[in-house]
């Protein structure tokens, strides 16, 4: 019996740093390695590998119970709105989001919110030359409340199923960054009520658990609905997800898995856990 | 912050005379989560609360402080040594003019920010840095590169995306050296350290124009990977430095701590906001106490 829990020990310890390792963070980690110690003390569990298996499906049902589809179709125009932290690839998702909306035959719209970046518009533009989507731009140094409007009287008139309005990045501490946020989004539903139907926060998959307070401060002030996590064709497993998701309960609409046009899959949550371990 | 959870702590500690194995036993765990929670890699962490626990047990616990005070200040100690302390961090710029500085790192870091930083703080030192757009794949790089060249009034070297990044770096430099500029900073495309194309595309860079620096741009809110990625391009490429960005979030930063640990490379500048003027020296200090926080 004695030998059982030092095996039950080390398979923790090991497993503990698994978690760690792929980002899952202290507090999500503690969580979860302590669900595993009072299962063992209710003699549920066997030996390492049904440790193991109980943990990967205790990841994946968080996940799960808080998966869904987004739904394009709710609307029309379906207007979305990209939000997130400075690099972590918001314009490329929103290019690859029109590709694939522009694939089912959609009338897609851009609107270059990002004002202030350098060549942020121009990036933009580009991704709508590839896809064949038009894109609502103003000048750099322009109100980005400002675009977002423009854009959605054109995506109106111009009879457009998806609006997809890109913002500067922002740090999320930065108090006169969330307000202008906050204003692009008044505009936004003022303009077409309802909108923005959904409301996405990029995450960078190799970030740490710094996106606690990421996804904290963004729903808090622009009340997100969906994630996107990017860049997991690196080596990072983007396990801040689990946490993000299910203390926030946000579904993880996409990943990003590469920088070309197609590189958009949809989130799986037992893949995703599969890759962990 | 640390420091209130060790005072918690070692109140059992009080009138004891010396630290030992068993008393510092849960001090060292918080030391240890407090790194966790800071983003500092798992086995990086594991190596440093070791260093801490050898250099605690036995230790007389001073009259000046309490035990907890003194377990933090030799935890703080340990990772001002760590970061590198008062070690020389500044850029390596002695070698025959043009010298190369080549910036490297993952999609989204800030390496061509930090380009425009750099080239602005050279000029504040009296120094005539071309910058050279090296990246052809993201779309309008090159115009993003040239637009902070127009914003600072600095000349940026014409690169056309249908061009080769190595040729182009190769012509710069010999333009830079036709046209009296003493620095080159040559930006690069953001690439996975796995990408083997993209990392040879690096060397072959390197080879081309033999930078006196290579700085890893690193974005503070990376987590436990950063030790695998700074390895990656340390092993593979070789960096010189460090360029640590966006700590004017409210990331811990312990990315940093974990790329030290593995590359014994420094960290020469922090980003501290998107504007050109937003790069300051490194200070290991500051790090530390954001860290312990
Ligand atoms: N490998 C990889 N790179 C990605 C992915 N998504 C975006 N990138 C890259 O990440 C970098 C930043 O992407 P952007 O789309 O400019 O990010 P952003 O959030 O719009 O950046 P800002 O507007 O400056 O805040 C670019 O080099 C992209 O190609 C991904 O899923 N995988
Ligand atoms: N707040 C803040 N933002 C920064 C800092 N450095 C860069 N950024 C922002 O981070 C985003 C990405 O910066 P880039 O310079 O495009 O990054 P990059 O490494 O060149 O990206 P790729 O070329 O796509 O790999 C931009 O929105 C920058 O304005 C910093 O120190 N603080
Ligand atoms: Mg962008
Ligand atoms: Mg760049």
């Amino acid at each position: 019996l004695l030998g059982k829990k030092q095996i039950d020990a080390d398979v923790l310890e090991e497993l503990e740093e698994i978690l760690i390792t792929a980002d899952m963070g202290v507090k999500t980690t503690v969580e979860l390695i302590r669900t595993l110690e009072q299962r063992l003390k209710r003699n549920e569990l066997g030996d390492g590998e049904a440790l193991k298996a109980a943990l990967k499906q205790e990841i994946s049902d968080r996940l799960a119970q808080v998966n869904s589809d987004l739904d394009v179709s709710a609307a029309k125009p379906f207007v979305i709105l990209v939000i997130g932290v400075n690099g972590v690839g918001k314009t490329t998702t929103i290019g690859k989001l029109a590709a694939q909306y522009r694939r089912a035959g959609k009338k897609v719209l851009l609107a270059a919110g990002d004002t202030f970046r350098a060549a942020a518009a121009e990036q933009l533009e580009i991704w709508g030359e590839r896809v064949g989507a038009e894109v609502v731009r103003h000048k750099e140094g322009a109100d980005p409340s400002a675009v977002a409007f423009d854009a959605c009287k054109a995506a109106v008139a111009r009879d457009c199923d998806i609006l997809l309005i890109d913002t500067a990045g922002r740090l999320h501490t930065k108090v006169n960054l969330m307000e202008e946020m906050k204003k692009i989004r008044r505009v936004i539903e003022r303009e077409i009520p309802g909108a923005p139907h959904e409301t996405l926060l990029v995450l960078d998959a190799a970030t740490g658990q710094n996106a606690v307070s990421q996804a904290s401060l963004f729903k808090e002030a622009a009340q997100v609905t969906g994630l996107i996590l990017t860049k997991l064709d690196g080596t990072a497993k983007g396990g801040i997800v689990v946490a993000v998701s299910h203390e926030f309960s946000l579904p993880v609409r996409y990943i990003g898995v590469g920088e070309g046009v197609e590189d958009l899959r949809r989130f799986e949550p037992q893949q995703f856990v599969d890759a962990i371990f | 912050a640390l420091s209130d959870k060790l005072e918690s702590v070692f109140k059992k500690l009080r009138g004891q005379g010396v630290m030992t194995e068993d008393n510092i036993k849960e001090a060292l765990r918080e030391v240890r989560l407090a790194l966790l929670e800071a983003d500092v890699n798992f086995k990086v962490v594991k190596d440093f609360v070791e260093r801490v626990r050898e250099k605690a047990v036995g230790t007389l616990v001073l009259q000046s402080l309490s035990p907890g005070q003194q377990v933090v200040k030799i935890v703080h100690d340990e990772l001002v040594a760590l970061m590198g302390g008062d070690e020389d961090n500044s850029l390596d710029l002695a070698a025959k003019p043009p010298v190369s500085i080549m910036m490297v790192g993952l999609q989204g870091a800030g390496k061509t920010t930090s380009c425009g930083k750099l080239a602005r703080y050279l000029k504040s030192q009296r120094r005539k840095p071309l910058l050279v757009p090296a990246d052809v794949y993201r779309p309008a790089a090159i115009e993003q590169l040239k637009t902070l060249g127009r914003q600072l009034s600095m000349e940026v070297f014409d690169s056309q995306a249908d061009q080769k990044p190595v040729d182009i770096c190769s012509k710069a430099l010999k333009y830079a050296e036709l046209s009296g500029f003493d620095t080159v900073i040559f930006d690069t495309a953001g690439r996975h350290q796995i990408d083997d194309y993209l990392m040879d595309e690096l060397v072959h860079i390197r080879e081309a124009v033999e930078p006196r620096e290579i700085l890893f741009v690193a974005d503070a809110m990376t987590g436990q990977e950063a030790v695998n990625v700074a390895t990656g391009f340390n092993d593979r490429l070789g960096i010189t430095g460090v360029v640590l960005t966006k700590l004017d979030g409210d990331a811990k930063g312990g990315a940093a701590l974990s790329i030290k640990a593995v590359t014994g490379k420094p960290v020469k500048f922090v980003g501290l906001g998107e504007k050109l003027d937003a790069l300051e020296v490194f200070h290991a200090d500051r790090l530390v106490s954001r860290i312990l926080g």
